[in-house]
């Protein structure tokens, strides 16, 4: 038998022990040690590594404290949009959705993309389209919405808009940009790509 | 952003992320989460990863296949691998973090900013649970 295991994250950025009450950190252990439970008793029981990956992550999905799923950031149409993918080592298999606003757990439709489509992503409308054929219940966006976030869009437009009120800035080089707020501090932010 | 690789009793590897994307975002932004080979990655012969951060430059470095090429094709060992395609992203501007787990069940949890949320559980016995850097 193989050895087996799993390995997760929960977002990376401007983590510090300072701004997480002793309560908040309990909850963050308590949850991140859910979801590896959830995906290492999938491989404990004979489990595919997919399988595992899909139960780790719907857990973290379903927590408000991460942005994914549940307490997802906002666009700045203040609604939530949600990406994921997941990918099979042994047969290069590979699975991706982008754009979601109402699919409760978006890596269960990446792995529907990847096992019961002959495609590798699916976007926006379509995509969601494509989960209703599955029998996929769509959520309402505002399941995905919490305080904090709607919190952050609002300090991000208030950055925004003392900069000149427009609907996209330019960053030093010139390139188009728009304000963001990191996923767990507060400092104003301009990202492009 | 949240991830997850998984290396099962086969020897099979997997790895997934999801995420909400950026605050405020635009003009339908994507980043590198749902995107094969940057933010997530998975090959029997090397590795899975999972990838957190400022995706537009997870993208650019190609930062899941890059790690996995390193250890394919250089025979690089994952910690290295990961190590190296995380100082492509640092050069270019780049904050985040990256998780994986290899065909032997070794693991690496780097990032180059302040914390990760971040974890792992082995079948060894091994389990940890971490957020700031100094974990």
């Amino acid at each position: 038998m193989h050895s087996y295991g799993l390995v997760i994250h929960a977002g990376a950025a401007a983590i510090l022990r300072k701004d997480l009450s002793p309560e908040l950190q309990a909850e963050h252990q308590a949850k991140l040690s859910e979801a590896l439970d959830a995906g290492y008793a999938v491989l404990d029981s004979g489990g595919e590594a997919i399988d595992a990956v899909v139960a780790a992550i719907r857990v973290l999905e379903d927590s408000p404290l991460y942005n994914a799923g549940k307490g997802a950031v906002l666009n700045a149409g203040g609604v939530c949009e949600l990406d994921a993918s997941i990918m099979d080592g042994k047969a290069q298999a590979a699975g991706a959705v982008a754009g979601l606003q109402h699919i409760k757990n978006p890596i269960t439709l990446a792995r529907d993309v990847m096992q019961k489509s002959a495609h590798v992503m699916l976007a926006g409308e379509g995509a969601e389209k494509f989960a209703r054929e599955l029998g996929y219940e769509l959520v309402p966006n505002e399941y995905f919405q919490t305080p904090l976030r709607k919190k952050q869009l609002e300090k991000a437009k208030e950055i925004e808009a003392a900069g000149g009120g427009h609907t996209a800035i330019r960053d030093a080089e010139g390139r188009i940009s728009f304000v963001t707020i990191d996923d767990h501090a507060d400092p104003e932010r301009h990202k492009w790509g | 952003t949240v991830g997850c690789a998984a290396l099962d009793k086969r020897g099979n590897l997997a790895a997934g992320t999801s995420t909400g994307g950026m605050t405020n975002k635009k003009f339908g932004r994507v980043g590198d989460s749902p995107i094969i080979g940057a933010g997530t990655y998975a090959n029997n012969r090397t590795c899975a990863l999972s990838a957190t951060g400022h995706g537009e430059y997870f993208i650019r470095a190609v930062v899941g296949h890059d790690v996995s090429a390193r250890m394919e094709y250089q025979g690089m060992p994952l910690e290295k691998a990961a190590a190296a395609t995380l100082t492509n992203v640092s050069a270019l501007g780049g904050k985040g973090g990256v998780i994986a787990i290899d065909h032997d069940g070794k693991v690496t949890m780097q990032f180059n900013t302040p914390g990760m949320f971040r974890g792992f559980r082995l079948s060894t016995g091994e389990k940890k649970v971490a957020m700031f850097g100094d974990e």
